[in-house]
């Protein structure tokens, strides 16, 4: 089964590495940004995934009410032969329907993008239909390890987004604020 | 099958988005590490797969006549949310039995880490008899991706790295140089 072993990638390869300092790396943007930084923003790693595994580049290009602010400050670590491999976030202004913005570093969960090439390709043995089972399968794994880590906990949002909702254009920004 | 799933997406996610510019990559190198740079090396990317999956995160603790010498120019791409993600590779001089050196960017398979780990893991559903099986089974299925794929062909090379050497303190030096 590809998502149950694309979620535990997706924890060690990342989540575990980065979740445990994700506050101070939060506390030093907010340091280095004063001035522009709102108090209202996400102390957590919000991770969308779509249940149609369609994932985009770009937040911007998904809702306008999401803005690219900036990255929050770079960590690097040796790891499997490569000095000093980059590890970043992004952190997005999202704008409420009040008008108020709000902080949040956010980003798609990319395992998503390899169960939707696989699912495009005829040698890499499944299809559109299995894609929505291994979406919700990664979701439910990831869910699951998650929760039995004492490092991570508390320090991410996962957030399932069906595909009911697209014409809304302010659906993703609005998803977001409600967690 | 989670070796079946971590190759692929160390296809998608990694090998078709860096191996199309390596070469480029490698000749913007030389360019700025003239004088230094020996005419001996790789243009390719060359990927340990150790059949135990215990992948060193420092090639030069493997092998004295191994050493770092620096980093390919950074590729950044938009990804999955995160601007400008950064992907690299490391360049190491590999010391030959007559004390030349050959510049080879070299790097593990990181979905390994991965395997091993999941091994680790009682939760994971893998224990460590199956992790050899799940590496073959990687490596099998990396080799037929890359055949197939005409942006990769020809622009790394696998070495599948048994476990019986492991006595010679020259072993993975001795086997880089050989392909
Ligand atoms: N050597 C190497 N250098 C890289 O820059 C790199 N980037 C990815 N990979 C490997 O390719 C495959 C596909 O990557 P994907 O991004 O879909 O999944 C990644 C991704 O969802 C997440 N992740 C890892 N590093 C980052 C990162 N820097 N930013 C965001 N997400 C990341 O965690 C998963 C597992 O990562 P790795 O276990 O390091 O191995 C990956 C994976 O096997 C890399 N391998």
């Amino acid at each position: 089964n590809v998502a149950h072993g694309l979620a535990w990638s997706f924890y060690f390869g990342y989540l575990q590495l980065v979740l445990p300092s994700l506050e101070a790396s939060i506390d030093s943007f907010r340091a280095s940004h004063q001035g522009s930084f709102q108090s209202r923003g996400s102390q957590k790693l919000i991770v969308l995934i779509p249940i149609n595994a369609n994932i985009s580049h770009k937040l911007e290009d998904e809702d306008s009410n999401i803005k690219f602010y900036d990255s929050l400050p770079n960590s690097q670590m040796d790891m499997a032969g490569i000095r000093g491999r980059v590890y970043k976030h992004s952190v997005y202004r999202v704008q409420d329907e009040h008008g108020k913005t709000h902080e949040c570093p956010v980003e798609y969960a990319t395992p998503l993008l390899t169960l939707y090439r696989m699912s495009q390709d005829r040698n890499a043995g499944f299809g559109e239909p299995e894609r929505r089972q291994q979406v919700l399968l990664f979701y439910r794994t990831l869910q699951d390890i998650l929760e039995q880590s004492l490092e991570c906990r508390n320090r991410y949002r996962l957030i399932l987004l069906n595909d009911e909702h697209e014409e809304d254009p302010h659906f993703l920004s609005k998803t977001i604020l409600k967690h």
